[in-house]
């Protein structure tokens, strides 16, 4: 029997909003720990890990381990039919072939469930070896979604490039070109608005835009990103999972290869 | 997409 019961319910309809338009399916492995989802895009340039941790539920059970195989489209529909305060609870049964989300009003006087087909998926998992990164930028998550989206305009990629001043956008395309630097914020009142490079060594990599937009529908589950990056190896891109207290829940991580040189 | 590498180059299958 697995069980977990979630008080923020928003907060799972956020997490599908982040993985949905780039993955079609993928299982949710569910242990004691947490459930956890990685996958890769269909054309396996990018890959998205997951993590929801069992604390960050108000009740967690799992009996034994399982891997619960999801079309994330319908899932995303059947989580839509929540409303923003409702409290959600998943459940399968051992072996079951299908999964029941139970939607609850705040007041208790409006209970929904839906229960959803799950799918036999033959899932392939990559190790993410743990990584020294070069450079971690932190920065507000809605500052790289327009840095994404503004720079989109321009050209299908960006070029990021990090050094001890800051951080350095660009792109170009037949329209001309554009640059967006951000500065270190020196002072700032509060930690969610702040810029924070933490380097040990320059670097400049360049990185698809569509994927990146696909990456900032993340940006609604947490008011700060990191981008992390090391010359030769794929740009990780963190979107920690808090709840409305900040404690953390869990996180969405996006993985994507640099492109390089024809 | 031209350039474009994919996630496996980097990680294994495990």
């Amino acid at each position: 029997m697995f069980e977990a019961r979630l008080v923020e319910g928003s907060l799972l309809k956020k997490v599908m909003e982040s993985i949905k338009d780039l993955l079609n399916e993928a299982s949710w492995d569910c242990s004691g720990n947490g459930m956890c989802l990685q996958a890769m895009d269909s054309s396996h340039v990018a890959l998205v890990s997951l993590m929801l941790k069992s604390d960050g539920f108000e009740n967690y059970r799992c009996d034994r381990s399982i891997s619960l195989g999801i079309n994330l489209a319908s899932m995303s529909k059947i989580l839509k039919c929540a409303s923003n305060d409702d409290i959600i609870t998943i459940r399968a049964e051992d072996d079951a072939d299908a999964i029941t989300f139970m939607f609850e009003s705040p007041k208790q006087d409006r209970v929904s469930d839906y229960e959803m087909k799950l799918m036999n998926l033959d899932t392939e998992h990559l190790g993410i070896p743990d990584t020294e990164y070069a450079c971690v930028i932190k920065m507000p998550s809605g500052e790289f979604s327009r840095i994404c989206r503004d720079l989109s305009v321009l050209g299908d990629s960006v070029i990021i490039c990090c050094t001890k001043d800051g951080v350095r956008f660009s792109a170009k395309g037949d329209l001309g070109n554009g640059n967006i630097k951000l500065a270190q914020s020196a002072n700032v009142d509060k930690e969610e608005e702040a810029v924070v490079v933490d380097m040990r060594e320059a670097v400049t990599l360049t990185f698809s835009l569509r994927y990146l937009n696909f990456f900032t529908k993340a940006a609604p589950l947490s008011s700060q990103v990191s981008l992390s990056m090391s010359e030769d190896v794929p740009l990780m891109v963190e979107y920690k999972i808090n709840d409305k207290e900040g404690d953390s829940k869990g996180y969405v991580r996006y993985y994507l290869a640099p492109k390089i040189e024809d | 997409e031209s350039g474009q590498q994919e996630i496996s180059t980097y990680y294994a299958r495990s």
